[in-house]
C-alpha cells in the first residue's frame, strides 16, 4: 500500500452526512461505498440514497439497523440506487416510493475484504472507499485525534456502527485510518473519525466490505 | 441536532446496575478467570459495573470489572512493596434460569503508562460512579458548562424536571468522558459533543445498530491487490 492515502482528495466522497435520530449508519456506510465505486468507474460522484434502502430494503430494519451485506443484495435486487435529490432522507421508515426509471447507479455484486490491515489499506488506495463497521466504543463523546481506545474496553466483539473509511496515513507518526461518520459536520473532526490503524482497534478490520461495479 | 429522547428511570441507565443484581455474574465470572489457578495466584474482584438485557427466561450482562493479580503468593520471600497486576475484563454472562453460562471474557493489563501518569483516571474509572458525591465545585462548573452545551446545539427541554435530569446526565457524561480519555492509547480528544446530554442507554438505542453483531451472510472474497 502507498504510505497515505485520501479519496476525499480525489473527489471520490460527497459530503459528511446526518443520520439523525436514527440507527440507519449501515445504510450510509453502504451507499457511501456505492458512491466511491460508482465515481471510479464513471468518474462521476453522485449523492445516493439511504432513503430508498430504509424503505426498501426489507432485509434489513431501517432505523433498527441493518446489515452491510444485506443492504448490497437489495440494492441489486432492486435494480440501484436512486441520488438523494430524488429520494430524499427522512431518518425514519416509510413505505417504498422507488422508482426504476429514476436510478442511477447499479452495483453488480459486492466483496468480503481482507481482515489484514496492510491488505485492506492496499485495496483502498486502489479500489476505493470501504464500508467497515466498528464498535463505537467512547465516540460520544469523541471530538478529535486519533482514538486508540483500550482494546478491552473497545472490543472487536462489539460491533455496533457502520462508517466508510475513505483514507489513511501517519500523524506523527501514529497510523491512522480516516473514517467518514454518519452523524454531521457538528461531530468529531468536521464529521470524520480517526482510529488507530494496524492494531485491529475496535473491530475496524472484522467486517470490511464493498460493492462491486464492473 | 437532534432532540434527545424523554428521561428515562434512573434505574433503567445502562452501566448502573444495582450493585446486587452484580454480585452473582460478578462472581461467576471471576470463577471463571481464575478457574484452574493455584490457590495463591487467583485474581481478586476490583471495581465491577455492569447493564442487563433481558428476554424471555435470559439475562444477558455484559460486565467490566477490574481484577487484580499479586504477582508473588509466598508474601516471606516476596520484595516489598509486592506491586499488584490490574486487569481490565470485560465478560458477556448468559443467565438463563439461574444457570450461568460465560459467552466472552476479554482481559487485559491496565496500560501502566497510563497509570503511572495519571494515576487519578485509574481511580475514578474503577469505583460505580455516585450521582450524589460530586462536590460543590464541581456541580457550579457542570452547570456552566451544560448552560453553554444547551446554548451551542440549541437544546430545548420541556420542562424544569428534564432540564434537571438532563443536567444530570451531561455531568456524569462528563465524568465518563474522562475515563474515556484516561484510557485512551493515541491522540484522541474526548470532552462535550452534541450527544454529551443522552444516557449510554439512549444513545446506543437511538445511534447504533445492534444487528451488526449478528452473523452476516458471506460474500465472495475481494480478489487481493498486487500492484497499487
Amino acid at each position: 500500500a502507498p504510505p497515505e492515502w485520501d479519496w476525499r482528495k480525489k473527489g471520490a466522497v460527497t459530503k459528511v452526512k446526518d443520520q439523525g435520530m436514527c440507527g440507519s449508519c449501515w445504510a450510509f456506510s453502504v451507499t457511501g461505498n456505492v458512491e466511491g465505486q460508482w465515481f471510479l468507474k464513471e468518474g462521476t460522484l453522485l449523492s445516493l440514497s439511504e432513503q430508498e434502502l430504509l424503505d426498501c430494503d426489507k432485509m434489513d430494519k431501517a432505523c433498527l439497523g441493518g446489515l452491510p451485506s444485506s443492504a448490497y443484495m437489495a440494492i441489486k435486487s432492486l435494480g440501484g440506487l436512486e441520488t438523494e435529490d430524488d429520494y430524499k432522507y427522512l431518518g425514519h421508515m416509510e413505505a417504498c416510493n422507488f422508482s426504476e426509471e429514476k436510478v442511477k447507479v447499479y452495483i453488480n455484486d459486492s466483496v468480503d475484504l481482507s481482515q489484514n490491515e496492510q491488505k485492506l489499506a492496499a485495496w483502498l488506495a486502489k479500489k476505493g472507499p470501504i464500508s467497515v463497521a466498528i464498535n463505537a466504543f467512547g465516540m460520544q463523546f469523541y471530538r478529535h485525534g486519533i482514538a486508540r481506545p483500550l482494546r478491552p474496553l473497545c472490543s472487536p466483539w462489539f460491533i455496533d456502527h457502520a462508517v466508510l473509511i475513505v483514507g489513511y496515513g501517519n500523524r506523527s507518526d501514529i497510523p491512522f485510518w480516516a473514517i467518514k461518520n454518519s452523524w454531521g459536520t457538528d461531530w468529531g473532526e468536521e464529521g470524520y473519525y480517526y482510529l488507530h490503524r494496524g492494531s485491529g482497534a475496535c473491530g475496524v478490520n472484522t467486517m470490511a466490505t464493498s460493492a462491486v461495479v464492473n | 441536532a437532534p432532540r434527545p429522547v424523554k428521561p428515562r428511570a434512573a434505574d433503567s441507565e445502562a452501566w448502573e446496575l444495582a450493585p446486587l443484581e452484580l454480585l452473582e455474574p460478578a462472581r461467576f465470572a471471576l470463577e471463571m478467570y481464575n478457574r484452574g489457578r493455584a490457590a495463591g495466584k487467583r485474581a481478586m474482584l476490583g471495581a465491577v459495573r455492569g447493564r442487563v438485557r433481558r428476554a424471555g427466561e435470559g439475562s444477558l450482562y455484559s460486565l467490566e470489572a477490574t481484577l487484580e493479580e499479586t504477582p508473588c503468593n509466598d508474601p516471606t520471600v516476596c520484595q516489598l512493596p509486592v506491586s499488584k497486576k490490574t486487569l481490565l475484563c470485560s465478560f458477556e454472562i448468559l443467565d438463563e434460569l439461574g444457570k450461568h453460562i460465560l459467552l466472552r471474557r476479554d482481559c487485559g493489563p491496565v496500560d501502566t503508562k497510563v497509570t503511572d501518569n495519571r494515576n487519578w483516571t485509574l481511580n475514578s474509572f474503577l469505583p460505580l460512579l455516585n450521582k450524589d458525591s460530586f462536590p460543590q465545585d464541581f456541580s457550579v462548573k457542570m452547570t456552566s458548562v451544560f448552560k453553554e452545551f444547551v446554548t451551542t446545539y440549541n437544546r430545548t427541554y420541556d420542562s424544569k424536571e428534564e432540564t434537571q435530569w438532563r443536567l444530570t446526565v451531561f455531568a456524569r457524561n462528563m465524568v465518563r468522558a474522562q475515563k474515556i480519555q484516561a484510557l485512551d492509547r493515541g491522540t484522541a480528544q474526548y470532552g462535550v459533543t452534541k450527544f454529551s446530554d443522552l444516557t449510554e442507554e439512549e444513545f446506543h438505542t437511538i445511534y447504533l445498530n445492534p444487528l451488526l453483531r449478528e452473523k452476516h451472510s458471506k460474500m465472495h472474497p475481494a480478489t487481493s491487490v498486487n500492484d497499487p
